[in-house]
């Protein structure tokens, strides 16, 4: 099981390969190029790829092609994880729109909202409906992923309801910390962890 | 100056603090009922109150308000950051949107964008303005924060510009690293990070 650090470092990896730097479009990268560009360590960056089977080639480098496919294929990138997302306000709405999460496997299967004046609204494919919906949605099909993106107020409400359908893996963007089962898997997505740390250096800036 | 771990801990010792548990109403809370929540360490979460001033009351615990409050002082939530926002789409309008950051001291005095049918929309008090309008807001106030939601292509140009404009503090939500003088700070965040943990947790999941 491989450690969150190694998975962050995965993640960033991925995107100094996938950016549109003129050095992508060639064949073979450096480690040291990788390193400079994120103020690491090469030695870290080698032994990272190691571990997801990718090593250099003598002369040239590493494969790019190679690299991001061993990296994508690690994190599970080129699967399929059928989710669904509670909560089409502000925030729902951006997520529902990202382009970005079809290229890490996410596939909307339902859009689920309170407010009745929601429902019938559509989001790409799919149409708002009420929570009320998500057992027949849950049962036609496993969904592995439940996005939550209410008020503080609702998320540990609606964690329980996606539960109840059998989603273990839920993805929380309320500010709270749920309580959930222990098979099941939060990941918290605080904006004020970010933000903490801004206001932290910004007031260090302002009053060393 | 304190760890990036100790300030992500204090952030979410915030949020069960101001969370509208009935316990919250309490005046009084103990470590060790607030470790049980997090899954944590009593004893840390002694240490890390210590650290920012905060003691026990012998057979009472810790004062609920102390504890909100010096965690607000040290992560500066009550100081004022002046910061603008570039890229007015999905994201930026979901983070125009946000209530919440009034709480962190963030206070919105600019929204730019560089599509002109967005020119002239209401984000709260705030009109969206093209780019070229960043000097000039910039010369009135100093402004401690930008904050990037542009697409990744368009990510470094932006940061070139609002770096020229006099502002070090960077909030990067496209999923790239930006290139900065080494003044400049930049808080990159990432929503990939959490898509490959999750991603991971999937595959193992999926496929032990
Ligand atoms: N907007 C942001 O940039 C942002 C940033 C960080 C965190 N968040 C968090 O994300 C959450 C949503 O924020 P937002 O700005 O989109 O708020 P919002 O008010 O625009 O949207 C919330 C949506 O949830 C729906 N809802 C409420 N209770 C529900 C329930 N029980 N079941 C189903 N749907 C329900 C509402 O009808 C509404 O459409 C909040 O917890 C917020 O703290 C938002
Ligand atoms: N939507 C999400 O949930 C989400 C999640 C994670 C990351 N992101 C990242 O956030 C960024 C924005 O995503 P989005 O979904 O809001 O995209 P979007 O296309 O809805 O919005 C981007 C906005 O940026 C503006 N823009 C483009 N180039 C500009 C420039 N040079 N100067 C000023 N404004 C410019 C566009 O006119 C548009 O309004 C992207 O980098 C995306 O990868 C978005």
């Amino acid at each position: 099981k491989l450690k969150h650090s190694l998975l962050e470092r995965l993640v960033h990896y991925l995107h100094v390969l996938v950016e549109r730097h003129p050095d992508n479009e060639r064949e073979y990268f450096s480690s040291a190029h990788v390193a400079a560009l994120l103020h690491m360590d090469d030695t870290q960056i080698r032994k990272d790829l190691a571990a997801v089977g990718v090593r250099g080639y003598p002369r040239l480098g590493f494969r790019t092609l190679e690299a991001r496919e061993a990296i994508r294929r690690t994190l599970g990138f080129n699967c399929r994880h059928r989710a669904i997302l509670v909560g089409a306000g502000h925030l729902g709405g951006a997520l529902a729109a990202y382009k970005g999460f079809a290229g890490y496997g996410i596939q909307w299967v339902g859009i689920f909202d309170a407010d009745s004046d929601k429902h019938g609204t559509r989001f790409g494919r799919l149409v708002v409906q009420p929570l009320s919906r998500l057992h027949n949605v849950a049962r036609k099909r496993e969904i592995h992923l439940a996005v939550i993106a209410v008020p503080s107020g609702a998320a540990q409400d609606v964690a329980n309801q996606v539960v109840t359908a059998g989603i273990n893996t839920l993805w929380n963007f309320a500010p709270m910390s749920l309580v959930v089962p222990s098979r099941v898997y939060v990941r918290n997505e605080h904006i004020s962890v970010g933000l903490g740390e801004l206001s932290y250096h910004l007031k260090q800036s302002a009053d060393p």
